[in-house]
């Protein structure tokens, strides 16, 4: 049963094996397995190909697949690393190691860096930080003046950017999070250490050993 | 209080918050 199970899953575009997975992540080998399951579910939801679209990866965040989010693009742009449009089960399982309570601060803070670096320049730079302000008021319907916007994104930068160059570069924005830890509260995902729990069908159908 | 534009994004964007991937699958 594991034999044929197993081609089956290497069949499967972007497959990786989870002891590889598991060497290169916080997770276990039973863990990267239960995230199987959950990847199986989000990468059929819309098209049956085994991979996460982005309308796939918006329907399991906002049980919607029409709804657009700045900041569930730019998750989904830095899940999807080789840039192909899709997320694959190996980027799923590195990207959410990041998210693991075991996961290093370094690399939440690093991702956190990446996914407000909208355009990717290698700094955080002021207009980034208001377009972002801005989505957010969209999307929470709440209502700012332009004036106390602009005061807010002073305010952010002027104690963010110690160096005053109008751009926040990573060692910045490291010291910026030393003094504010809640900034990457969101970064850390309690379900990530019971994901075994939340996926027991894994767990009675578990073939690593038998296969291996 | 300072109001910090960051914490501001980060605790209310619920594009942020990717919980909702593991609950009701």
């Amino acid at each position: 049963m594991g034999c044929v199970s197993s081609k089956r899953r290497k069949q499967e575009p972007g497959y990786e094996e989870p002891t590889v997975l598991a060497a290169e992540t916080p997770f276990t080998v039973s863990e990267v397995e239960a995230l199987h399951e959950l990847f199986k579910k989000l990468s059929n939801a819309i098209i049956a190909d085994g991979l996460i679209h982005r309308e796939e990866f918006q329907l399991a965040l906002f049980r919607n697949r029409n709804r657009r989010n700045l900041f569930a693009d730019r998750i989904f742009d830095l899940f999807d690393v080789k840039r192909n449009g899709v997320i694959e089960f190996g980027e799923f399982v590195r990207s959410l190691g990041v998210f693991h309570p075991n996961a290093p601060v370094a690399d939440k803070i690093a991702f956190a860096f990446r996914l407000y670096d909208l355009r990717q320049t290698g700094f955080i730079e002021r207009e980034e930080l208001k377009e972002m302000v801005l989505a957010l008021l969209h999307e929470s319907d709440l209502a700012l003046s332009e004036d106390v916007v602009e005061t807010i994104v002073d305010k952010t930068f002027g104690e963010a950017d110690t160096q005053g160059d109008g751009k926040i570069d990573p060692e910045e924005w490291k010291e910026f999070v030393s003094k504010h830890p809640s900034l990457i509260k969101n970064m850390t995902l309690p379900y990530l250490k019971d994901i075994t729990l939340a996926f027991p069908s894994f767990v009675v159908r578990s073939e690593v050993d038998e296969s291996d | 209080k300072f109001f910090n534009a960051f914490e501001f994004i980060s605790s209310m964007s619920s594009g942020f918050d990717l919980s909702s991937l593991f609950e009701n699958k």
